[in-house]
């Protein structure tokens, strides 16, 4: 089963 | 101070409707440009961003720049009370500590009046970057809504292949496995029965089923909804509004 990602790791924090 | 006034109620309603799951606490920033939000959901699998611009209000003044915390469950329980055809005006002093809510019928003679509490909210704006999608799909948001209905009984994910000829969506369960394939088409009178796909190259993407649903819950904002998606990164689900949008972000799955 692929694992869910956050999207965090795409998007940069401020 | 914020003044904003919509004619038609039911366009916030929608709006709201459509985010509350996913979000229950955000800022409703205001700005002379219009009201707009941006919020994660709690596992920070997906993001609603919201813009609602001035010129979609008839009547908009908003002097200096607000963040409105509000919680979107309680805000719910206010703008049941009025009905979709009503003019509803939202407003808020620079420092209130509550957003008034009006509703006016049309007929001009029922005004109601709400005070909804706000919250401090500390919310952290992401970054998104500037992406260069490969491919963009654009049809009818009934369509999605039933892909990604019929599909949730059988899988938790659904991949959407993009290619010059088509997009397929994909799932595969327990039960077993189904697809739906859509063909690029276009009818003269029906725009909004469509289905336009721009690529630049063929993409895959594998995504939550749930997510997808959710976001279907706006479906009753726009007649098309606009995919975006780029390999092993985030897919875009765009429901444009007539002055606006409502965008949801996804973060897809990949193989360990």
């Amino acid at each position: 089963q692929p694992s869910q990602q956050t999207l965090t790791r795409f998007f940069a924090r401020p | 101070m914020l003044e904003g006034k919509l004619e038609q109620a039911s366009l916030f309603k929608k709006v709201v409707e459509a985010v509350r799951e996913l979000v229950q606490d955000c800022n409703f920033d205001c700005t002379e440009n219009g009201l707009a939000l941006q919020a994660m959901d709690t596992s920070h699998v997906s993001l609603v961003s919201l813009l609602l611009t001035a010129d979609g209000f008839s009547e908009y003044r908003c002097d200096r720049n607000l963040a409105l915390g509000i919680n979107l469950v309680s805000l719910t329980k206010i703008l049941r009370c009025g009905n979709n055809e009503d003019i509803l005006t939202l407003e808020a002093g620079d420092s209130a500590d509550s957003l008034v809510v009006r509703f006016e019928n049309t007929q001009q003679d029922r005004m109601s009046e709400y005070a909804l509490k706000l919250m401090d909210i500390d919310q952290e704006h992401l970054g998104i970057p500037e992406t260069e999608y490969a491919a963009s799909i654009t049809m009818p948001s009934t369509e999605f809504q039933r892909i990604c209905r019929d599909m949730q009984s059988i899988s938790e994910s659904i991949t959407i292949d993009c290619t010059k000829g088509g997009v397929k969506f994909t799932c595969e369960g327990d039960i077993g496995s189904g697809s739906v394939t859509l063909k690029p088409n276009s009818s003269a009178d029906k725009p909004e029965l469509c289905t336009k796909i721009d690529l630049s190259e063929p993409v895959s993407l594998t995504l939550s089923t749930k997510y997808l649903l959710n976001f279907c819950k706006a479906t009753g904002l726009s007649q098309q909804v606009t995919l975006k998606l780029a390999d092993e990164n985030p897919i875009l689900v765009e429901y444009p509004l007539s002055a606006g949008h409502l965008r949801f972000y996804l973060a897809p799955k990949l193989d360990e």
